[in-house]
């Protein structure tokens, strides 16, 4: 850099350039990516580092078959503005939405292997029991189809992160074209809703840890 | 396999790191701060064809080809790496997901003459 200064149109300063839009369009290129993404809005650091504390716990994918031509992802994704009871998705009063949001590839098959949701609960002195539903389609065509992802009895009293393995995992959401995960909780025990136990504040946001593959388009052999 | 030094016009490796806080790109790139984007630069003469930075079976092989047919420098051998590793990168998507991934043949650890 301070030859750079001293000298910008010296061999050095003109080969640096030239290596950083290499390494640009090399990463870009690798990465499968039109351009370097603008961020839709900021991520407190401190959920970051949370987060990404989790994912390093979260147990390795076993026993999957390495298919050399598919790339593995871990994708952390932060529950957008909870959603309360207007929300055409859900079915019953008392229940939270959550939504995420994936910006997958379209063109591209996504397996998903593993998903785990993160919640920050507060479980009260009775036992709490949770059920996590994908959500079925908006509108009254709906009729409030939700498939069960996972439900799991919390009986230790107190506040703190809690994982929900999230089974099947929804394969469904990264299949379509909307890319958007919507999950529903309902909570069933000291008779309060689920929105008094689930701490979805800015500095508790949930988020979902998933584990999945991406087979690349020009990678697909044709099965003998 | 041999670095590039200032006295030596062989086949060698260039290394250069860039950071991607000089590109701007650390607002989106959580890890690492940077990478290694080497290359392979310099010459590959008929003695050295086939030589991966240092002798092997294959370089004994093409050479003694070239021997025993004689074979002027018809064909080209060129400096290209002979060994690459991945780059493990996490980084905010559109949405400001977090993705993590390794990125395979990204960094060149050697070079040598095809």
């Amino acid at each position: 850099a301070a030859a750079e200064q001293r000298c910008p149109s010296c061999p050095e300063a003109s080969e640096r350039r030239l290596l950083e839009e290499v390494a640009k369009k090399q990463l870009l290129e690798k990465l499968r990516l039109r351009d370097r993404p603008r961020l839709a809005h900021s991520v407190p650091r401190s959920a970051v580092a949370r987060a990404l504390r989790r994912l390093h716990r979260s147990p390795g994918v076993s026993g999957e078959e390495e298919e050399e031509e598919e790339q593995g992802y871990e994708i952390i994704s932060f529950a957008e503005t909870p959603r309360w009871v207007r929300d055409p998705h859900l079915t019953s009063p008392s229940s939270l939405g959550l939504q995420f949001q994936f910006s997958q590839a379209q063109d591209r098959d996504v397996r998903i292997l593993q998903a785990q949701l993160w919640l920050y609960l507060r479980v009260p002195r009775a036992s709490l029991t949770l059920r996590i539903f994908l959500a079925g389609e908006a509108g009254p065509a709906a009729g409030g189809n939700r498939t069960l992802l996972g439900e799991r009895r919390l009986s230790a009293a107190g506040s703190g992160w809690r994982s929900f393995a999230l089974l099947p995992a929804p394969q469904s959401f990264l299949g379509g074209q909307s890319r958007t995960l919507r999950l529903e909780l309902e909570s069933s025990g000291d008779g309060r809703d689920v929105t008094a136990q689930v701490n979805a504040s800015w500095s508790h946001q949930p988020f979902l840890v998933a584990k999945v593959k991406v087979k690349e388009p020009d990678h697909r052999v044709a099965k003998r | 396999s041999l670095r590039c030094s200032q006295n030596s016009d062989l086949c060698c490796r260039k290394d250069y790191y860039v950071d991607f806080r000089d590109i701007g790109w650390n607002d989106w790139i959580i890890k690492p701060e940077g990478y290694q984007i080497n290359y392979c630069v310099g010459q590959c003469p008929l003695h050295v064809a086939g030589s991966p930075g240092m002798a092997s079976s294959f370089h004994t092989a093409v050479f003694n080809l070239v021997k025993a047919n004689n074979i002027q420098a018809s064909g080209h051998s060129c400096c290209v790496p002979t060994r690459r590793r991945p780059l493990s990168i996490l980084y905010f998507d559109r949405n400001s997901n977090i993705v993590k991934t390794d990125i395979p043949d990204m960094i060149v650890d050697a070079c040598g003459c095809s």
